[in-house]
């Protein structure tokens, strides 16, 4: 999942 | 979350605060880039997609809608209000939008972490974010007379931008899996691109001055 990991910012 | 994160949010939410009072309050949107606000429309558009299909908290929902409704509202008073929209300096506001748009696209399309419709739409609200301010730095470059509440508000978007920057330092050295180079050096650019607005934002508020840009 690191790739996704700045998916929880806004 | 962590406090830098937090901070950073809140920066961003107060600026837009300020504008959209800017604009109910004196019905006026001058010195205000149409340009700069369509462009914050789009990257909210393609990133808060994932609304659709991916929760991660209510108060990230609650903040994308927030953003989408926000700017969205900034636009229809600027183009449509017939009060507002006389106040727009058209003829300043030249930026062409393909200059901005396409080499953010190609850059996401050549460029991500995964080749699919919504990953390379975020990329490109990354990327398209980091350079949607120009629009509104050139033209306070080129209005005389920039009032407090735009000055303020170009100011507290550049605090949100540097609060995000802290918040991936902090994630950086507390993830072990947060490698974000995309967002990092996106969001390096976005923030040097207002430190020479900040230089004479820094300088006016000292001397208690109007900010006034040199030509």
């Amino acid at each position: 999942a690191s790739a996704q990991s700045a998916h929880d910012e806004l | 979350m962590n406090l830098f994160r937090l901070c950073g949010d809140m920066f961003h939410l107060l600026s837009i605060m300020v504008l959209l009072l800017k604009i109910r309050a004196t019905r006026s949107c001058r010195g205000i880039s149409l340009k700069t606000q369509e462009l914050y429309a789009l990257v909210f558009v393609c990133r808060y997609l994932d609304l659709f299909y991916s929760f991660i908290s209510v108060y990230n929902s609650f903040m994308k809608v927030t953003f989408l409704a926000t700017a969205f509202s900034i636009v229809r008073y600027m183009r449509y209000d017939k009060v507002v929209k006389q106040t727009y300096d058209r003829e300043q506001d030249t930026f062409r939008y393909v200059f901005l748009i396409a080499p953010c696209l190609l850059l996401a399309l050549v460029l991500n972490h995964r080749f699919t419709l919504t990953e390379v739409l975020w990329t490109f609200s990354i990327y398209l974010e980091a350079v949607a301010i120009l629009p509104q730095l050139v033209l306070m470059q080129r209005t005389q007379n920039i009032d407090n509440l735009t000055a303020n508000y170009v100011a507290l978007l550049g605090a949100y931008r540097g609060f995000y920057i802290l918040n991936w330092i902090y994630r950086f050295a507390t993830e072990r899996h947060y490698r974000q180079w995309i967002v990092w050096i996106s969001g390096v650019i976005q923030t040097a691109l207002y430190a020479d607005f900040f230089f004479y934002y820094a300088l006016c508020w000292k001397a208690n001055k109007r900010l006034q840009l040199p030509a």
